[in-house]
Parts: C-alpha cells; sequence; structure tokens
C-alpha cells in the first residue's frame, strides 16, 4: 500500500526541527525539495507489526555525485559494506533504497546476496546500473531483509516515486523503527548567483551513539 | 540505528562533496548520542544533482564553498538534533555548547562527553542541576585543560566559575530543568574551558525509566 504524504503522518507526526537564523530560507520537501529528486515511501509488509510505512525510495532523475559516512562499527551491517563498495568505485549514484524492520546485520554472505539481489531488481526496474543503487537497512540485527515481499513491493513503489513534498513525507516516515516522529526538513539559499536547495530526511531514536566515517 | 540521506542541486565535485559531507557529519550526527551505543548499521547518503546551474565548486576555499558548507551544516544539524530530541524515553533535548578549547575538534570531544554521561542525562531527568556531574563528564573527555578555568552554566544561571561552584537558586535552576521536560523543549549546558578560540556542540537527551522498559522488552 503506498501513501501520500499527508496519509502518512497518521502513523508518526513530523519532529518540530529548529533551524538557527542565517543565509537560507526553511522551505518543505525535504529530500524532494532540490531540483532532480523524487521520493516515495509505501508498506511492503516488511515490519513484524503493524502498516506503518516500511520501504522507501529516493531518486535522481541524473547522476548525481554520492557522498558517503559509515558506522565504524567493525559489526558492520551488509547494506554498509555494499554502499562503501559502491562509492569506492563509482562518483556518482541515482537511487537510494531503504528498509525499515531487518537490520540485515550478522547475516553473512547471504544477507549480502540479498543486498545485491535487491539493488539488481530496482535497477532493472529504473532502467540503470546495480551500481548507481545504494541501500539503507535499520531493525532488527540478525534478519535478513524478507526479500520476498520488498521485490514485489517495487514496481508499486516506483511508480507512486512523486517530486512533491508527499513523496518526501511518505519517505520519511517509511525509515522510522522505533522512533516517535519522522525528521524531514529542506532550505534554500543564494549560492553562486542561484537558488540552491539542500534537503534531507533522517530516522533514530535508540542505539545512538553514531560514529561515521 | 541513525540513517540519513540529503539531497542538493547544487553542482559541485565529487572530492570537495565528499569533504564537505564528512565535515557536515562531524559536525552533526557524530555529535548526537543517546545511549552511548553506536549502530551496526549507522548510514548517511549525500547525493548532488547539479540541476540548480550554479557555479560548479571544486574547492573548498570558493566563498560558494564555504556557503554550501554552512546550509550542509545546518540541514544536517536540524535532522541530528530531532534524533536526539525523539531519544527512546526522552523528555527534552540537552544541547551541550563547550567553549574557550584550542580546537573545535577538542570542543566537541568535550561537549560529547557530557552529552552522553548517563549520570547527567539522569539529573536532568530528576531535574537535579547537578554541576558535579557536568564537571566530571568534562573532565573524562581525554581533553587537558586548567580545572581553574572550568565554567558551567545552566540555561543562564551560572553554576560554576574559576572551577568552583557558585551560589546559585536551586529553585529556579531546577524549575529550568521541569518546564523543559514538560514542553519536550531544549536543556542549554554552557561550558567554558578556558580562553581558546574553539567551540563545539554536542545534543542528547535525558535518561528515564521508560528508556530502560523500552529496551528491556524491545528484543531481537
Amino acid at each position: 500500500v503506498s501513501v501520500s504524504g499527508s496519509e502518512a503522518f497518521n502513523f508518526i507526526p513530523a519532529a518540530p526541527i529548529f533551524l538557527p537564523q542565517g543565509p537560507w530560507n526553511q522551505i518543505p520537501g525535504g529530500v524532494t525539495a532540490a531540483e532532480g529528486f523524487k521520493a516515495a515511501g509505501m508498506y511492503g509488509g516488511l515490519r513484524a507489526k503493524g502498516e506503518k510505512p516500511d520501504l522507501a525510495l529516493v531518486t535522481c532523475d541524473v547522476d548525481a555525485t554520492s557522498a558517503g559516512a559509515f558506522t565504524t562499527n567493525v559489526v558492520a551491517a551488509a547494506p554498509v559494506l555494499y554502499c562503501k563498495n559502491i562509492l569506492n568505485v563509482s562518483k556518482s549514484a541515482r537511487a537510494v533504497l531503504i528498509n525499515a524492520g531487518q537490520a540485515n546485520a550478522a547475516t553473512g554472505d547471504a544477507g549480502y546476496q540479498d543486498v545485491i539481489e535487491c539493488s539488481n531488481a530496482l535497477a532493472k526496474l529504473l532502467q540503470m546500473k546495480p551500481e548507481e543503487v545504494l541501500i539503507e537497512s535499520t531493525g532488527v540485527i540478525g534478519q535478513r531483509i524478507k526479500k520476498g515481499p520488498l521485490l514485489e513491493s517495487l514496481p508499486k513503489l516506483v511508480n507512486s516515486l512523486s517530486s512533491s513534498t508527499e513523496g518526501a513525507d511518505a519517505a520519511a516516515v517509511a525509515i522510522t523503527t522505533t522512533d516517535l516522529v519522522c525528521k524531514s526538513v529542506a532550505i534554500e539559499s543564494q549560492v553562486g548567483g542561484r537558488t540552491v536547495r539542500i534537503g534531507g530526511m533522517a530516522k533514530g531514536s535508540g542505539m545512538i551513539h553514531p560514529n561515521m566515517a | 540505528t541513525m540513517l540519513g540521506v540529503i539531497t542538493t542541486d547544487a553542482l559541485v565535485t565529487s572530492e570537495v562533496w565528499r569533504e564537505m559531507v564528512q565535515v557536515a557529519v562531524n559536525r552533526s550526527f557524530n555529535q548526537i548520542t543517546v545511549d552511548g551505543d553506536t549502530s551496526t548499521n549507522d548510514t548517511v547518503i549525500a547525493l548532488a544533482s547539479g540541476l540548480s546551474g550554479s557555479t560548479r565548486i571544486s574547492s573548498l576555499n570558493y566563498h560558494e564553498a564555504i556557503h554550501l558548507q554552512a546550509c550542509l551544516d545546518v540541514v544536517m544539524q536540524g535532522l541530528a538534533k530531532s534524533i536526539a530530541w525523539d531519544g527512546e524515553g526522552a523528555t527534552c533535548l540537552i544541547e551541550v555548547t563547550v567553549s574557550g578549547a584550542d580546537s573545535e575538534a577538542e570542543a566537541a570531544k568535550i561537549a560529547r562527553s557530557i552529552a552522553s554521561s548517563s549520570l547527567v542525562k539522569a539529573a536532568v531527568y530528576g531535574r537535579d542541576p547537578n554541576w558535579g556531574r557536568i564537571a566530571a563528564a568534562a573532565g573524562y573527555a581525554g581533553i587537558s585543560f586548567h580545572q581553574t578555568k572550568l565554567q558551567v552554566l545552566l540555561g543562564n544561571i551560572l553554576l560554576m566559575e574559576d572551577g568552583e561552584p557558585q551560589p546559585f537558586d536551586r529553585a529556579a535552576a531546577s524549575n529550568y530543568l521541569k518546564k523543559a521536560g514538560e514542553t519536550h523543549g531544549t536543556v542549554e549546558i554552557n561550558v567554558s574551558v578556558g580562553d581558546g578560540p574553539a567551540r563545539g556542540q554536542a545534543w542528547g537527551c535525558d535518561l528515564s525509566y521508560d528508556y530502560v522498559k523500552i529496551n528491556a522488552e524491545y528484543t531481537t
């Protein structure tokens, strides 16, 4: 079931995000505020219970310059290892697929293969190369991704991509786990004589002491 | 676990973008804490489409790069603070600002040490203006400073000056904490450790019974 932003807020409200004064304006839109980005969030049957959206997708219409920061915990999840490998060989990307419910951590080679299979399937649907697809997971450590329901949900997820604020809001809800609010923000500012937009979404509430590099 | 996805339409080269993102992560997500547990999955992915048509940024020293860095910092800090604000069982956000250090990294390390202290977090939950715990957490951060230079304020209430406790209105200080908890607001802890030029911030939340309850029942 894909949800629009307003429905997404039926599940959890948006966090109040306070930005300091500066040479920028806060604008709606989160990850879809910047030119070229679309997002979607839907319930794919991945969560252990409830029907809160649990699958999110962010895409870019063009090759986007990519960067990443990853946990330095040596017990690193399969999607972390996968993304680090991708960023080591490629300077750009065009999609980020995020699942909530299973962390795909401590899942060995089988867990890594699951990541490969999901990125290949999505790349085919989006007519991209697999190495243009990055993946993030969050949830129960030791559990592999519920690959069947995830792969079955991809066509509907891709069809519900939207450059609207609703798309960004639905994605921000779909990445949450024990969060009580979803986290999404965007700003615009004049950079080099043009209006530049920066947006983002995040999740997190427990097991929080990031040391990312 | 924290996950983040950041998007922009700025036009920036790969090397500069990757540098900028790590700097912003160090000033935001790497400066939050809820429980001191670093996850197996923490990830931030940042994508720049370049479709704004802005000047191509190919050096960190460009004026445009400095401006874009400030914008990236504020977006990531806004998201990072909302994670700490939403910490499991939290009733308020704790914002720690450390000044007077010799470098930004040292100030940041002291700030995060204070924000991570279970005793400081529990004192905030107990609405106890416990300056001793704040001083101790600053002292064990691994950064050397003269303890006679230590100053601690809770909001704008001076608790310590020149490394020694000051007389202060305990009821007012406790009410400051109580009000923040009732409104899920922000408790500001301001610490100065010397005359250095650098400052850093960290964000956390108070430690409530609910944190234990949530995590004693939630199992993998």
